[in-house]
């Protein structure tokens, strides 16, 4: 699972069984009581249903392989509907995508016209929170805000080992080996303080690692060719620090993610990963915008990725999800739905790019559109099956679904 | 090799839950994504907004709302821009 908190939004993707609508009244709460986000659903902060009045909310998900595992509001998308809309009272729930196959669920709140830009403080007896109101909301939508989500099922099961401890932990053996004989380091610069390690890597590893099939040779999970010294203990000789974040930055080299936006063409990004035991991956990146002439430090802008993946034969799904704008100096959409693909070899996919319609975007011409649009149907080895465009009134959502050829 | 800048994200290691967490149960594969804007960009914070914004939020008060959706802190990435949390589960 993963968060990302920017000044002004906050995303929250969570794996498995969790429980993530259970959280958002606690977030609204702390969005007005710890940063100062307006409330507009009751008298003050005393209250103790005051909520941040949020601009827009996203909530989406592709269909659920064992909804009778989930927990709360998640058995169902009406009860997940519910939830939300018991909380605010101007959402819409959509359902993108074949009934009778992979689809994929959203609900948003739109922008309310609201005459004075407030509603009766705690005038509603159910405390519903208002969303969006125009007159209280200030500023144009950010410049280039889209975001691209390409959720994977029926992962090649051979590729699919990598993101599995054991095999990680032979990939990485075999690593330490090669880096010791070239000399290199993974790690420079470590502070340790009670209970957590802030790490600097002031260093790139060597991504070329050989492949070794521990589910052949029987390797072990915990020890490495000194059978006396648990892995982590000998990786974090190397500078890094726990076993899932050291094996997770070695399967991020191996498995290609660390060049889905390379340090050529993003000299500052940095990924963090994290490999579960006894299998189970998880990578968030941070992506600064390349440096331009007409883009200084001070413009510079963070954009974020988010890598999920869960191998195991009778439930594969891995995710990828990113709000880097395509093009600009750096890689085309296409590139990159290609490059994670090719990373995970899943026997299905689905594609949504769900782009805010800002003045810049209305300035790209059709011919470049339908180019762009041209170029996201054909991805090698695959069929497109469906496209399904929704146009919202911010934003479009395209959803493309393929299947392997 | 190349030389980070001074804008490059920064990682905070939990070990408290990463050292020893186990998983062996946890995955079902389709995640739940939720996206609350507070402001149309960053530059638009409304009035009376701490500097920061959401930002400005102690870490530790995101792992009493983090208990509920039933994740725990592994990892942060921080940056000026935005933080990432690697969360369990």
């Amino acid at each position: 699972s993963s968060m990302f908190v920017f000044p002004h939004k906050l995303i929250l993707k969570t794996c498995g069984t969790t429980t993530l609508l259970l959280g958002l009244r606690r977030l609204l709460r702390i969005a007005a009581a710890e940063a100062g986000f307006p409330i507009h659903n009751a008298a003050s902060l005393d209250d103790i249903h005051a909520a941040a009045t949020p601009y827009r909310v996203f909530y989406s998900r592709k269909n659920f392989l064992f909804p009778h595992k989930q927990q709360g509001p998640h058995r169902s998308w009406k009860q997940e509907v519910k939830y939300l809309d018991d909380i605010f009272d101007n959402g819409s729930a959509y359902m993108v995508g074949k009934m009778n196959g992979d689809h994929w669920y959203l609900y948003l709140t739109s922008p309310q016209e609201s005459a004075d830009g407030m509603t009766s403080p705690g005038s509603a007896s159910t405390f519903k929170i208002p969303c969006g109101m125009t007159s209280a909301f200030n500023g144009a939508l950010e410049a280039n805000d889209e975001t691209l989500e390409v959720l994977m099922t029926d992962l090649d099961p051979e590729n699919a080992k990598k993101f599995y401890l054991e095999h990680a932990s032979a990939v990485a053996c075999a690593r330490l080996d090669s880096s010791v004989v070239k000399g290199k380091t993974l790690a420079e610069d470590v502070n340790m303080t009670d209970s957590v390690a802030t790490v600097k890597t002031t260093s790139t590893v060597d991504s070329a690692a050989e492949e070794v099939d521990v589910f052949s040779n029987g390797s072990g999970s915990e020890l490495c060719d000194d059978f006396n010294t648990p892995l982590s203990s000998q990786l974090d000789d190397e500078g890094l620090t726990t076993e899932g974040h050291a094996l997770g930055s070695v399967v991020s080299d191996v498995c290609g993610l660390s060049d889905v936006y390379p340090t050529s063409k993003y000299p500052d990004a940095r990924i963090d990963s994290y490999l579960f035991s006894p299998c189970g991956f998880s990578a968030n990146g941070i992506v600064p915008a390349p440096q331009t002439e007409d883009n200084d430090d001070a413009a510079r802008k963070n954009h974020y990725f988010t890598v999920h993946v869960t191998p195991e034969p009778v439930c594969s799904f891995a995710s990828f999800e990113t709000n880097v704008p395509g093009g600009q100096n750096g890689r085309e959409t296409s590139e990159i739905i290609a490059h994670v693909v090719d990373i995970f070899k899943p026997g299905r996919f689905s594609v949504t790019l769900f782009e805010a319609k800002t003045p810049q975007a209305l300035t790209d011409s059709p011919q470049v559109s339908a180019g762009r649009s041209k170029t996201m149907e054909a991805i090698k080895g695959y069929k497109r099956i469906d496209r399904i465009v929704h146009d919202f009134e911010d934003y479009e959502l395209v959803f493309r679904f393929f299947e392997r050829e | 090799t190349f030389s980070p800048s001074e804008g490059t994200p920064h990682l905070t290691i939990n070990h408290d839950v990463a050292a020893d967490l186990d998983s062996t149960n946890a995955f079902e594969g389709p995640e739940k994504l939720l996206e609350v804007w507070f402001a149309p960009n960053p530059n638009a914070l409304p009035e009376g907004t701490k500097p920061g914004g959401l930002k400005a939020v102690k870490q530790d008060t995101w792992v009493g709302m983090l208990d509920m959706v039933n994740c725990k802190i592994l990892s942060v990435l921080d940056s000026e821009h935005v933080d990432a949390y690697l969360l369990s589960e």
